[in-house]
C-alpha cells in the first residue's frame, strides 16, 4: 500500500537547516494496524502529512498503491484524499462557523451525498463518539476532548481505506480513548489500514506493529 | 487565596440547557498543589475559566483573596489576570504571527519591561522548557507539544503566583511531561499555587490533592 524510500524533509529557517525527516524507509501493507511512536518534535506529524498527501518531501520517493505520488497532478492527490484517506489532525481542523454535524457531513458534500443521507451518516458517526447530543454545538462550544471526538467522526464518514491519526487520543480520558480504540479495532476487523501517529506508550501497544521513530529517523520496527 | 460558592454554569441552546457546571463548591489556599480530575465534557476547562477570571459564573460566588470577583471592574479583572495569574490554555492561544521569543515576551510588554529584558527572560524560560533551539520558530513551524511547551513558558514568563494549567502534558512525550512536571514542583517549592486541570490520573497523583469532577460536580476531594 504504502511505501516510502529515503524520505527528507528541511526547513530553511535563515542560515540554519532543520531536518525534521532525515531519511525513512518504510512499507506498510493494506489491512496493518501500524503505530509510529516518538517524542516530541520527532517528526510524527511531518510524516503523517507526507503519507496523507498533504505535504511533499525534500528527497526521496512515495509510492501509494505502487503510484509515484509526486508524479500525481493536484486534482489526482485531492482525489486521493477524499476517497481513499480519513485523516485525523493533531490540532483537528474544525470549521469554526460549522455545528459538530455540519463539520463531519462535510467530507460527503464533496462526494455528492444528498443532504438527507448526509445529516444521517453524520449524526451516526458523531453517536459512536458519544457526542450524539451535542450534534449542533459548534467548536467553541465543545470541550477539548469533544473537539477531538468530532475531528475522528469526520475522518469515518467517508467510510475510507486508510486512516491516518495523529494522536488521536491526546484530549481524552481513559474511558472515551478506550471508546475510541475500539473503533480503530472493528475498522481493522473490516481490512482496514489503519496507521496511528502518537508519543503515548499505551495506545501503541495496542496496535500490531510499533515503530519507534527519534529525531526523523526510525529506530526500530517491530511486530506483535 | 480562592474560595468557589455555589458555582453554576449553564449555557441556553435553543431550548436545551447545558448544565457545564452545577453547583461547585472548592477552597483553595495559597501555596497549594491542586489537581482537579475527571472526564472529557465534565466541566474542567469551564471551571478554570471561572478560576482565572476569564468567564463568569450563572450563579454563584467567586472569592479571589477575599474579594468578590463579581464586583470588580474590567481593569480591575485584567490587572489580576495579567499580574497575579499565569494560565497555560487547553488549545495554547499563541499568536500565529509571532515566533516562540515574542509569544512568551508578550505578557512582559504590558508590564513595561524593556525590550532586552523582554527577550533575554523569554528566552531563559523557553530554554527551560527544552525549546532553546526553536526561538524563532513560529506556532505554525513547530510540532504541537512544542506549542504547548511555548504556551507553558509564556504563562511562566511573568513569574505569577497562582498557575493555572489546563491538560499542561497532553501533547507532550512523558520526557517533556516529565521536565514540565518538575517545573511545578520548583514553583511549589518557592510558595506559589499550581492548580491543574486534567483528565490524566497519573499526572493528578503527581500533585498534593485531588478534587475528581463529573458531570460539573465535584465528586471527592482528597488529600496526599
Ligand atoms: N514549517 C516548519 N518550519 C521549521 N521547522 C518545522 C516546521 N514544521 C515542523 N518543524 C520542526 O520539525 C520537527 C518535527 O515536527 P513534527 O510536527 O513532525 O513533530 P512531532 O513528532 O509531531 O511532535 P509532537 O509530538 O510534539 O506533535 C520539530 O522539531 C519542528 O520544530
Ligand atoms: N459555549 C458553550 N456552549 C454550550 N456548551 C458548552 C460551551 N462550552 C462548553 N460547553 C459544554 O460544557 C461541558 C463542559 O465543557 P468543558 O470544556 O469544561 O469540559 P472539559 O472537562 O474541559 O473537557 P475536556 O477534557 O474534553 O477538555 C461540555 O459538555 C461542553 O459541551
Ligand atoms: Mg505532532
Ligand atoms: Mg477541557
Amino acid at each position: 500500500l504504502v511505501s516510502l524510500s529515503g524520505i527528507e524533509k528541511r526547513y530553511q529557517m535563515g542560515d540554519v537547516t532543520v531536518k525534521a525527516l532525515r531519511g525513512i524507509d518504510l512499507t506498510i501493507d493494506a489491512g496493518e494496524y501500524v503505530a509510529i511512536l516518538g517524542p516530541s518534535g520527532s517528526g510524527k506529524s511531518t510524516l503523517m502529512n507526507m503519507l496523507g498527501c498533504l505535504d511533499t518531501p525534500s528527497e526521496g520517493t512515495y509510492l501509494l498503491n505502487q503510484k509515484n505520488v509526486s508524479q500525481l497532478n493536484s486534482n489526482e492527490l485531492a482525489a486521493i484524499r477524499n476517497e481513499q484517506i480519513g485523516f485525523i489532525f493533531q490540532s483537528f481542523n474544525l470549521l469554526e462557523s460549522l455545528d459538530a454535524l455540519d463539520n463531519v457531513a462535510l467530507p460527503l458534500v464533496y462526494r455528492g451525498v444528498r443532504q438527507k443521507d448526509r445529516k444521517s451518516r453524520a449524526q451516526k458517526v458523531l453517536e459512536g463518539v458519544g457526542l450524539g447530543d451535542r450534534l449542533h454545538h459548534k467548536p467553541n462550544e465543545l470541550s477539548g476532548g469533544q473537539r477531538q471526538r468530532v475531528a475522528i467522526a469526520r475522518a469515518l464518514v467517508t467510510d475510507p481505506s486508510v486512516i491516518l491519526a495523529d494522536e488521536p487520543t491526546g484530549n481524552l480520558d481513559t474511558q472515551s480513548g478506550e471508546e475510541v480504540i475500539k473503533i480503530f479495532e472493528e475498522l481493522i476487523a473490516q481490512g482496514k489500514t489503519v496507521i496511528i501517529v502518537t508519543h503515548d506508550n499505551e495506545l501503541a501497544e495496542r496496535t500490531r506493529r510499533v515503530l519507534r521513530i527519534r529525531d526523523g529517523l526510525i529506530e526500530s520496527d517491530t511486530s506483535s
